[in-house]
């Protein structure tokens, strides 16, 4: 399995934001990719199948990923090799990652299986001993969509398949909010055995809790959540009322990006929507779509596996 | 020394009407804490009891104590007074625990509708307002060395509860909207307002015991390429350090498969 510990220094009374850094094939992995991408690219396939046939061990393949990082020091200069790293790095930082070799992957309900990890991480203080502990479920799936410009409709994709939604309208649990995981698994459950693989929080409810998405991450339910915005409420309704949303829209930006530290790790949370049938007002909305927006870092990296995509 | 970790606070909440206690919060957590579900005190629905429900609204209390009857049944609904009838006071409610600890602790509330006030042994935290926010306050320095804490929070209903006209409609006058709160608690074509809004401590309440630092809101990422065979977890934290030293520490992360069927790790 895999295991990493990094030495963090915390000074006096403050707060950090800490990335964990990779592990080192990845650093020569990638800097060999990017120095002769075509090269490098054949070899690497050359020896995952290696790898996929049980021929080579995946420490060797790393390892030697490692050795040809030294030969190409040699061919092409450290410098030049770093430089070429830093490249591809950026200057974000959030290169940092542990590396991981076909991973069960999370699939939607009728897609696959709904793989899950623990991910556990711990600190440790020196003469303290463990001061904090968190884990969390987590499942490798990549979500994307589009608005199909034939259409006009939303076409989604997961772990680059495309799928075919059979969604339903969720309202909330309970009127009184008497919620219970009890009834949030067997609600989620029946959507599952519906053979549904979506469901839409509709704006005029709630955030749904961390419990309703533990239960769509089990059974494979995609989740569309909406923020507090409906167009009845908002601009839309009879009589119109509240055209610019809430009176305060720091609290409502200050809610929705704490709604999202709270849900952002669920595998099945597939899509954020400013509102139903009405868009946020515009300050609110420019600010959740770049407080939502895929980091740079993802962005650049999309261009390497597209390359790599191409090349394969 | 008590173990880290969090603990639901899941047993043992007490509620009454803000307008019928006439101790202060200060008083209600020192000298006049209730001794028991007497009048005006209720015993409040908390989170895991049998149904595993998570502490709930003010009128959910109501109805599980048989003071108002169940608004989902019939048109017994009818029957609750409105909030835009009775004003916020009637609907404003104290809430009421104990609980043993004396460590690093945050008092962690994941859902309060709308604002509160948190009264510990004696000593008030102001709650600020919105529905969709959580809460962690460090209330290491006010524990009772003893352990023996009293916890008191008075919760204030939304700031715009709004009125229902006479026809209904959907989000009856709209007037719920100015606040950052669900809006179907002014009802809908397919539901009833709710007569409190849904005023209360409405999700999970818990305290954590944590070291000189804690780990805040990890996040995790993966990023494939090659076909989904070579696949990365980028994963981020904050990291609080609360003591008066630097902390020199070692961060773990690990990541097992989840085990199946019978098989179990050792």
């Amino acid at each position: 399995e895999h295991l990493q510990t990094q030495h963090v220094s915390i000074p006096a009374g403050s707060q950090l934001q800490y990335t964990f850094p990779e592990c080192n094939s990845v650093n020569h992995q990638i800097c060999f990719q990017s120095t002769c991408p075509k090269l490098g690219y054949a070899i690497q396939s050359w020896m995952y199948w290696l790898v996929g046939r049980g021929v080579l061990l995946e420490g060797v393949r790393v390892s030697s990923g490692m050795q040809f990082h030294y030969v190409l020091c040699g061919l092409f200069g450290r410098n030049v090799i770093r430089e070429r790293l830093r490249d591809w790095r950026g200057d974000n930082g959030m290169n940092l990652q542990l590396f991981f070799y076909k991973p069960d992957l999370w699939w939607p309900n009728g897609m696959g299986k709904q793989s899950l990890y623990n991910v556990h991480i711990t600190i440790d203080v020196k003469g303290y001993g463990e001061s904090d502990a968190w884990s969390n479920l987590f499942g490798f799936r990549k979500i994307e969509s589009h608005i199909d410009s034939a259409t006009g409709g939303r076409l989604f994709k997961v772990n680059g398949q495309p799928i075919f939604i059979r969604g339903g309208n969720w309202i909330l649990s309970d009127g009184l909010l008497r919620l219970s995981k009890k009834r949030y698994e067997t609600d989620i459950k029946f959507h599952a055995d519906m053979n549904f693989n979506m469901i839409r929080c509709w704006g005029g409810g709630l955030a749904e809790r961390p419990e309703f998405y533990h239960y769509c991450d089990i059974y494979g339910l995609l989740v569309w959540q909406e923020f507090w915005i409906t167009g009845d409420v908002d601009g839309r309704g009879v009589p119109v009322s509240n055209p610019n949303g809430p009176l305060d829209h720091d609290l409502f930006l200050l809610c929705a990006r704490d709604t999202v530290k709270l849900l952002r790790n669920h595998p099945s949370l597939a899509l954020w929507v400013g509102g139903n049938e009405q868009v946020p007002p515009d300050d609110i909305n420019e600010a959740l779509k770049v407080d939502l927006r895929l980091h740079p870092y993802f962005e650049n990296s999309n261009e390497i596996s597209k390359s790599s995509e191409d090349l394969s | 020394m008590a173990k880290i970790g969090t603990t639901r606070l899941d047993s043992g909440w007490l509620a009454a009407r803000s307008t019928e206690v006439s101790h202060s919060g200060t008083q209600l957590t020192t000298t006049h804490p209730p001794s028991g579900p007497t009048s005006p005190w209720l015993n409040a629905v908390v989170p895991g009891t049998a149904n595993g429900g998570l502490i709930d609204s003010v009128l959910a209390t109501l109805v599980e104590n048989k003071v108002v009857p169940d608004p989902f049944y019939g048109l017994q609904n009818e029957m609750i007074i409105d909030i835009a009838d009775s004003g916020r006071e009637y609907y404003t409610f104290w809430f009421f625990t104990t609980f043993q600890r004396n460590q690093h602790l945050d008092l962690n509330f994941r859902g309060i509708n709308y604002s509160a006030e948190v009264y510990l042994n004696g000593h008030k935290k102001v709650v600020p307002k919105g529905m969709f926010r959580r809460h962690s306050l460090d209330v290491t320095d006010i524990l009772h060395p003893d352990g023996q804490n009293l916890l008191a929070v008075l919760v204030h209903p939304p700031d715009h509860p709004g009125s229902i006209p006479p026809e209904g409609g959907q989000g009856g006058d709209h007037e719920i909207g100015k606040d950052v709160a669900t809006q179907y608690v002014q009802g809908w074509d397919w539901m009833a307002p709710i007569r409190d809004r849904n005023t209360g401590i409405w999700d999970e309440v818990s305290v954590s015991i944590t070291g000189p630092v804690k780990i805040i809101d990890p996040h995790l990422v993966s990023s494939f390429f090659d076909d989904y065979k070579r696949v990365y977890l980028h994963a981020t934290t904050e990291l609080e350090n609360r003591s008066s030293w630097v902390a020199e520490c070692s961060l773990n992360i690990q990541v097992t498969t989840g085990v199946e069927g019978n098989i179990c790790l050792v």
